[in-house]
This record gives C-alpha cells, sequence and structure tokens, in this order.
C-alpha cells in the first residue's frame, strides 16, 4: 500500500485516499 | 460521551457505528476502504457475526442521510493478547467488510498514528453514541468532546498501580469539566491534529465508571498496535466478491420492472 502521508503525520491505509481530512474544519 | 456536544455532519468523517442485531452497542473508525477499527470487547466470542451491521456516514443514528452507508462484516480479527495479561488489555479488533466504502466528503479514512508517534502538546477529541448523563441517558446525536491526554504514570497512580493501566493503554479526560466518554462509545476513535492530520491515537476501551473524575478512561494504544494494524490489512485478502450468473441476471432483468410496479402501486 502507498503510505500516503509523512510517517511523522501518521500512515495511510489506502492506495488512493489521503487520510485524516476533512472538508471542514472545527472551531 | 459525558459533557460533550452535537457534532455537525461531516466533522468526523471517519465515525462508525457498529451495529449488532439492529442495536448501535459501539463505535469504530474507518481506516481503509474494507476496513474498521473498533474494541475487541465489542466481538465477544458468543456474539455472531452475521448479526453485525457497520454503518458509516452517519450522525443521527435515527436518520440515514444521503451519505449514510451500510455494510456487512467477512471478518473481525481480534488482537491475540486480548485479555490476556489483564481483563481488558489488547482490546482491538479489525473489521473487514464484505463490501468496499464510497468515499465522500462525509465518509474519510483516519490516519494510523505510528509507533513513534509523539502525543506531546496535542489537542485530542473523543466522538461517540453512548451513554451522555450520570443517569444513563444516551443521545441519537454523535457527540463529541476534546479530551486532554494523561500520561501513563499519572493514570497508574489514579488507578492504583502499573498492573491496572499497561503499555497498550493510553488514558485521556477532562478531569476538571468531566467530559469523558461512555457505554456505548467503546471501540471509537481518539484522535488528534498533526500539522491539519487527524491521527487515530486510541480506540475506546474501558474505565471505572464514567462519571469520577479521578478515574479517567482507558483507551487502546493505537501507536502501540500500528505495526499488527497494518500486517493483516496488507495480508488479509479481500471478500471474494459474487459473480453474476445467469439466473442472477435475469432475476436483476426481472426485479427491475416488479420494484418499479411496486412502487406504483404506493403512489
Amino acid at each position: 500500500n502507498a503510505h500516503r502521508c509523512p510517517k511523522s503525520e501518521g500512515v495511510s491505509l489506502n492506495r488512493d485516499m489521503a487520510c485524516g481530512h476533512r472538508y471542514i474544519q472545527g472551531k | 460521551i459525558v459533557g460533550g456536544m452535537d457534532v455537525p455532519e461531516r466533522k468526523w468523517p471517519w465515525q462508525v457505528s457498529v451495529h449488532y442485531a439492529g442495536i448501535h452497542i459501539c463505535g469504530g473508525s474507518i481506516i481503509n476502504e474494507y476496513w474498521i477499527l473498533s474494541a475487541a470487547h465489542c466481538f465477544q466470542k458468543e456474539k455472531s457475526t452475521e448479526a453485525f451491521d457497520m454503518y458509516v456516514g452517519l450522525v443521527d443514528l435515527n436518520v440515514a442521510g444521503s451519505h449514510t452507508q451500510w455494510f456487512e462484516v467477512n471478518k473481525v480479527i481480534i488482537h491475540p493478547t486480548y485479555e490476556l495479561y489483564h481483563p481488558v488489555g489488547g482490546d482491538i479488533a479489525l473489521v473487514q467488510l464484505k463490501s468496499r466504502i464510497v468515499f465522500s466528503d462525509s465518509v474519510l479514512p483516519v490516519c494510523i498514528a505510528p509507533p513513534d508517534v509523539n502525543l506531546q502538546n496535542v489537542v485530542c477529541w473523543a466522538t461517540g453514541w453512548g451513554v451522555i448523563s450520570q443517569k444513563g441517558h444516551t443521545s441519537d446525536k454523535l457527540q463529541e468532546a476534546q479530551m486532554p491526554l494523561i500520561s501513563l504514570l499519572l493514570c497508574q497512580m489514579l488507578y492504583g498501580g502499573p498492573s491496572y493501566i499497561m503499555s497498550d493503554m493510553l488514558c485521556a479526560g477532562d478531569i476538571r469539566n468531566v467530559k469523558t466518554v461512555c457505554e456505548g462509545d467503546s471501540g471509537g476513535p481518539l484522535v488528534c491534529e498533526f500539522n491539519h492530520t487527524w491521527l487515530q491515537v486510541g480506540v475506546v476501551s474501558w474505565g471505572r465508571g464514567c462519571t469520577y473524575p479521578m478515574f479517567p478512561a482507558v483507551y487502546a494504544r493505537v501507536s502501540y498496535f500500528s505495526e499488527w494494524i497494518h500486517y493483516h490489512v496488507e495480508h488479509t485478502p479481500l471478500p471474494l466478491q459474487p459473480l453474476p450468473t445467469r439466473s442472477s441476471m435475469l432475476a436483476a432483468t426481472l426485479s427491475a420492472p416488479v420494484t418499479m410496479l411496486a412502487f406504483l402501486l404506493t403512489l
């Protein structure tokens, strides 16, 4: 699997989708 | 979540509701298009895999929105140290779905904290549909609360010794404002923001009650399990997809007009 996030920022388990990003930001 | 607030849609797009026999019992998180991370104790041995359903893209347990998807479970992998060294140790489970999740604004994966994650000075949040009050009230709306992390040493002192809180666990909770996770939040994520990226650092696991501030909630420490998670996600074959057969194709061509007829009859 491609690890799309740098290791220090966590690891993605998805080939085509960056993890840990949402489309809205909290306050 | 005790002391939490209602969550707006799309704020925590990795949140999962684990249903058993049609009832919400636990939370979970999306880590991959086929995989959900949750707590081992949500999948006790006597429970049947067929009776579990996973819901994603959900905020209100009573209202399936346009982004809500529902999945059956293909396989549950419980961590081999679950209940081995501690009554609730190794409390982590991987759930493989029968079909793939379609990602959208409301349905996205969270990152898994790496083994070397630095948890100093990070802002973390817990989410869930669990109990919200001392009296045991629940809410159909997903709740959120900011949860300060509590050092392992302090947590061990609060609980009475290192044998209570082991290295595969992590403590968090807002002792001053009595914000914590509770029954029904189990399996759900504790996530922290690192440079605009959300990492899951904990899985809601256990605690001594929900409203005794001196006993913060205990989570499975995701960084401790990250290599195990990666190994199983990468090495477990995907579920077999049923191939279309001549008879099922015929059924499909027949079922469309029948469905349409049923729809027209209801008008």
